[in-house]
């Protein structure tokens, strides 16, 4: 998974 | 990005319009239930605090910020312009029975114990049950303008969209969000009951009431 604040979907 | 996403947004996004459509035009907002629009504005917030901290994409701060104006506008229409024609009555969903587990396993079940994170997850798990006072108030009045029925089928297709995205990053990227998928089944399932209802009745033409 993409961890922190990166996440880019809405 | 991919053609599921994008209609998943677009789909997203005409639900927030169908309904503030509906409410201005129609100068009220009998039927809606305040508290899933309330929790929306909650789910919002939560989510994208990260547009102060951290830039993706200009397409990913137009939507959050247009998500974000959406959501406050229905709950003042809800609450404030036209809050007498607001159906309280029906409204009658304990949000404490969905509040209270959501924050203990946005706490528990994360990818990082930090506080933006937690506000993330908290976000994510509380979009998956915040549909729910909507249903209940449909169940209980048994029966739903067809407009309304129409927002809660994008906002349904918007979900189902979104699980063919992760499908197809899943096979193309090898990304997969475990806390994001788990939770958007688990909303997409809510949606099942209703959009078999949909298809039956309403694009039938019939209104949507329950027996």
């Amino acid at each position: 998974h993409k961890n922190g604040s990166e996440h880019d979907e809405l | 990005m991919n053609v599921f996403r994008i209609l998943g947004d677009v789909s997203h996004l005409l639900a927030m319009v169908i309904l503030l459509v509906k409410i201005w035009r129609s100068k009220s907002c009998a039927g809606i239930s305040g508290k899933s629009q309330i929790l929306f504005a909650l789910v919002f917030t939560s989510r994208y605090l990260d547009l102060l901290t951290n830039f993706i994409s200009i397409y990913n701060t137009v939507m959050k910020v247009v998500f974000l104006l959406c959501a406050y506008v229905t709950v003042y229409l809800i609450y404030g312009k036209f809050r007498k024609t607001f159906d309280s009555e029906n409204d009658s969903f304990r949000l404490e029975f969905l509040l209270v587990p959501v924050i203990g396993l946005s706490f528990l079940e994360n990818y990082s114990f930090t506080p933006t994170e937690i506000l993330w997850t908290f976000s994510i798990y509380l979009e998956s049950v915040a549909i729910l006072p909507q249903l209940f108030m449909i169940s209980k009045t048994g029966e739903a303008e067809t407009i309304t029925t129409h927002y809660l089928f994008f906002l349904g297709l918007y979900r189902a969209l979104y699980l063919a995205n992760w499908i197809w990053r899943y096979h193309t990227e090898n990304f997969y969000d475990q806390i994001a998928v788990v939770s958007g089944v688990v909303q997409t399932i809510f949606y099942c009951d209703f959009f078999y209802l949909y298809i039956t009745k309403v694009l039938k033409g019939k209104k949507l009431s329950l027996p």
